[in-house]
C-alpha cells in the first residue's frame, strides 16, 4: 500500500508556517 | 478578493496519529497513573503547534519523561504492542543535556512522524526521552524483538540521522531483558 512519508527538510520548513 | 493557495487550506496529514505523553513521578500515585496524555495529532501542522508550545526536554525537571507513541499504544512495556518488543537506547552524558538532548529528541520525533524507516516504520511503536541526573536517555521502541531486519534497519537510520559517530555504538534491548535487570544494564540483542 501507500505510505505518507515526509522528508526532514520539509518537516523543518513547516515548523513556523502559520 | 484574496485567493488562498490550496497549501494554506489543507493541513498535511501524517500516516499515523501520534500521542504525546508526559511522565512525572508523584509519591501518592502509581507509576502508570503518573503517565499523562498531553495531546494527539495527525498532521504536520498540529505536530509543530504542540512541539512549539511545550517545554523542551532539556528544561524538564529531573525524573520526568516525554513519550510519543502511535495512538492506542501506551508508553509502557506492558502494552500489548510493546511487550514482545524492545528499544534502541541512546545514552547521553551530563554535558549532552545542553548540547544534544533537544536536537536528538526532535530528530527522533521527525523520523517517526515522517515514516522515515521506510517499510520498517510499521515496527516502530514510539519513543521515550528520560531526563535523569545520572544521564539522559532516548529510546526508540519497536514491536517485535525477533524481527532482526527491521530492528537493524531502524537502528541504522537512527544512528545516521542523529549523526552518531561510526565508532560509537548503540544497542537494542528487548523489554523482557530490561524488565529483569532493574538498576543494571540489560544485554544488547543488537548493536549498530
Amino acid at each position: 500500500g501507500t505510505r505518507i512519508i515526509y522528508e526532514r527538510t520539509f518537516l523543518l520548513q513547516m515548523r513556523n508556517s502559520p | 478578493q484574496k485567493t488562498v493557495a490550496p497549501d494554506m487550506l489543507i493541513k498535511h496529514p501524517l500516516q499515523n496519529t501520534w500521542t504525546l505523553w508526559f511522565f512525572k513521578i508523584e509519591s501518592n500515585r502509581s507509576w502508570e497513573d503518573c503517565q499523562v496524555e498531553i495531546a494527539s495529532f495527525n498532521t504536520v501542522e498540529d505536530f509543530w503547534a504542540l512541539y512549539n508550545h511545550i517545554e523542551p526536554a532539556s528544561r524538564l525537571k529531573v525524573g520526568c519523561d516525554y513519550s510519543m507513541f502511535k495512538q492506542g499504544i501506551k508508553p509502557m512495556w506492558e502494552d500489548e504492542h510493546n511487550c514482545r518488543g524492545g528499544r534502541w537506547l541512546i545514552n547521553l552524558n551530563k554535558q549532552q543535556r545542553s548540547t544534544e538532548l533537544d536536537n536528538f529528541w526532535m530528530e527522533v520525533l521527525l523520523l517517526m512522524i515522517g515514516e522515515s524507516f521506510e517499510e520498517h516504520s510499521d515496527e516502530v511503536c514510539g519513543a521515550v526521552v528520560n531526563v535523569r541526573g545520572k544521564g539522559d536517555k532516548i529510546g526508540v521502541w519497536t514491536a517485535d524483538a525477533k524481527k532482526n531486519d527491521s530492528i537493524l534497519k531502524i537502528g541504522q537510520v537512527l544512528k545516521v540521522r542523529l549523526n552518531i559517530p561510526r565508532q560509537v555504538s548503540i544497542g537494542f534491548q528487548a523489554h523482557t531483558d530490561t524488565m529483569l535487570k532493574s538498576g543494571s544494564t540489560a544485554k544488547n540483542r543488537f548493536t549498530v
